[in-house]
């Protein structure tokens, strides 16, 4: 199964 | 203060329409180089990028940073009140409640002045890294927009699969599988019809088509939309604009445990 990722984990907050 | 004048109310009509089903509340932040938007949707799954630059205005004028927080919704209601083909000037103080939206008739004396009052809104910025993508290709937008309305009827998820062969959209549901698969192709009567397939390496990636459908809802922004992909991290779509101006899609890809 593939879940689906959350932008955040990818993109640092500012 | 801002002032800036589109000479197509449709450009941000369009913008405006491809977006607000994906984020609602947003920080339009304006400063001397343009007007940008950054946004995540709800679930935070996907974010959208958004640079109208100064150039795509005239005149364009902003004398400080000022961010203008405002409801999609508010927005779209207003601008249904313009015209297709209606000059657009949004205006705004330095430290403004309002922003005020002006359409002029270009072959009439018509002038339309609205205002839309402001909210505050505590966004996060996201810092998006510089990336070499592993493969980039560009195509017909509404070729894109079809491939992601037909998957969709048979399933929730696309697999993008970019190797020598070309780029493979591919999927499978309850009642069965689909698959499209695109090779590099030139036209040269119609350059709109290209597809031009980039790649530094083989890349394989899941994502939900539910957001990418979403995202062609910006297919009549730009004839050619531009899909980078590297594995495991975002997708990026993009539509350029003119003046260097685009709208830009990340998606965050769906990964194995």
């Amino acid at each position: 199964t593939q879940n689906q990722r959350s932008i955040l984990g990818f993109f640092s907050k500012k | 203060m801002l002032e800036a004048r589109l000479e197509q109310a449709n450009l941000f009509k369009k913008v405006v329409d491809a977006i607000k089903d994906l984020v609602q509340d947003c920080n339009f932040d304006c400063n001397d180089s343009g007007i940008a938007l950054q946004a995540m949707d709800n679930s935070h799954v996907a974010l959208v990028s958004m640079m109208l630059r100064s150039e795509s205005f005239a005149p364009f004028r902003c004398d400080r940073n000022i961010a203008l927080g405002i409801n999609l919704t508010s927005l779209t209601k207003v601008l249904k009140c313009a015209q297709s083909d209606d000059i657009l000037t949004l205006k705004a103080e330095d430290a403004p409640d309002v922003v005020e939206l002006v359409f002029e008739s270009a072959e009439s004396d018509r002038i339309s002045e609205y205002s839309i009052k402001l909210m505050d809104i505590d966004q996060e910025h996201l810092g998006i890294p510089e990336t070499d993508y592993g493969a980039t290709i560009s195509m017909p937008a509404a070729e894109f927009q079809r491939i992601c309305r037909d998957l969709i009827a048979l399933s929730e998820s696309v697999s993008i699969e970019c190797s020598k062969e070309g780029v493979k959209f591919a999927c499978q549901g309850d009642i069965g599988s689909g698959a499209v698969t695109l090779r590099q192709h030139t036209n040269v009567d119609k350059p709109e019809m290209n597809v031009e397939i980039n790649m530094s390496e083989p890349v394989s990636l899941t994502f939900s088509l539910k957001y990418l459908v979403n995202f062609c809802k910006a297919s009549g922004l730009s004839n050619q939309v531009r899909l980078c992909l590297s594995n495991e991290v975002p997708l990026l779509v993009e539509y350029s604009l003119a003046n260097n101006s685009h709208l830009r899609f990340y998606l965050a890809p769906k990964i194995g445990d």
